[in-house]
This record gives structure tokens, sequence and C-alpha cells, in this order.
């Protein structure tokens, strides 16, 4: 399941 | 976080580190491209919309904090300083910036992860970034020769991205649903605008000359 990750990266 | 990522953070925060050097050393912006400045001052304003939401760590919130900061005194500086403001290159710093924000937005509206409020302004952000050097590569043609701070500010500025793309890459290999093409395709985009840029660095370094970029 493509779940738009929460953004970690700078 | 892997050393991939690191290293493309603390180059990130050297290149900035550098400017500012050069500014407060100098009292000077001579070469340094204010639209480009501003450009990058609303990326981190647009992409850390989660600074107050969301918590990764305290790494990645101090992080955040120093680069809203930083482009905000680099912008305050090179606008308002009464002494710094007088050396900015206003005749050749003349590059249409506002298209690159409109492009960039419009393309988010069209090409995001989700179509949120704050996802459109991380994929305007990440867009935008990958163009936002654009103002000043053509300053530094413009202006000939570059003095070595603001060439190093470029040099680590155009390097941190692509750590950043091995760690894409190393993300991919060791996260099972790692998939950010978003920021991979962008960081590409970016990471070659600065192609020439590096040749030229190279050659000026290889024969410890100064940097010259034609016009």
């Amino acid at each position: 399941t493509q779940q738009p990750q929460s953004h970690d990266e700078l | 976080m892997n050393i991939f990522r690191f290293s493309g953070d603390m180059t990130h925060l050297i290149s900035i580190l550098v400017l500012l050097l050069k500014i407060y050393a100098t009292k000077s912006c001579s070469g340094i491209s204010l639209k480009t400045q501003e450009l990058y001052a609303l990326v981190f304003l647009t992409r850390y919309l989660n600074l107050f939401t969301e918590f990764f760590s305290v790494y990645n919130t101090v992080m955040k904090l120093v680069f809203i900061g930083s482009s905000l005194v680099i912008v305050w500086y090179m606008r308002m300083h009464r002494v710094v403001k007088l050396s900015y290159d206003k005749e050749l710093d003349t590059f249409r910036h506002y298209f690159l924000v409109v492009a960039s937005f419009v393309l988010a509206l069209l090409v995001h992860e989700k179509f949120t409020f704050q996802e459109i302004f991380w994929a305007f952000s990440i867009y935008l970034e990958a163009i936002a050097i654009l103002p000043q590569l053509v300053l530094l043609q413009r202006s000939g020769n570059v003095d070595n701070l603001t060439g190093q500010y470029v040099f680590f500025l155009g390097s941190y991205r692509a750590f950043y793309i091995l760690n894409w890459i190393y993300r991919y290999f060791t996260e099972n649903h790692f998939a950010r093409l978003i920021s991979c395709i962008s960081g590409l985009v970016q990471t070659a605008l600065y192609a020439d840029f590096f040749y030229y660095y190279f050659i000026s370094w290889k024969n410890n000359k100064k940097l010259q970029l034609p016009a």
C-alpha cells in the first residue's frame, strides 16, 4: 500500500 | 537516519555557514543572488509546515529551525542591512524568479502524493528547490570572476543533494516500501543543474586558478 509516509527528511 | 542523509544535511549546513561567513566577514553580498536566497526561504517555509505538527527528533526540529532562520537572516541582510545591501548586484540579478515559483506551484497541483494542503506545499517546495539555484548560476556567469567563498557556497549547496540521492538509493534497498519518486526525480534534476558549475569548479581547483564561468 503506497501510503505517503510522513516526510521525515529535511 | 543514515550516513548519506547525515552527510547531506551537514554539507547543506556548511554551505549556509560559508554564505553567512562571506556576508558577515566581507560585509558584502556581491556575486550572491538575492532571488535564489528568497526562493530558498520560500522552500523551507513551505516544506516545514509540519514543524509544529509532526515531531521526528530533536535533530530534525533543530535543523528545520536553523534552515528557516538562516535563510530569512540572509534575505534580511541582503535587503535591509545598510552596508551589505549596497554591494548587491541589483542590475545583474535580474532572473524573473516569479516564473519559477508559479511553474513549481502549478506542477505541485498536478503531481503530488496526496491532494492535501500540506502535501501540495511539500511537493511545491521540492520542485522549487530543484530550480532555485538558477538565478544564482546566471548571476555567476554574468559577474565573471567568482570569489572563493561564493564558489564554495555553490559547491556545497550543489553537493548536498547528491548525498541525498545516495540516501534515497540506500533507503530504497533497506526499507521495503520506501519510494520517494517526487524527491528522487527533483533531486536528480537539481544536481544535474550544477553539472557545468562542478566542471568549471574542478578545472579551477586542478589548475589552481580563479573560478571562471564562461559568459
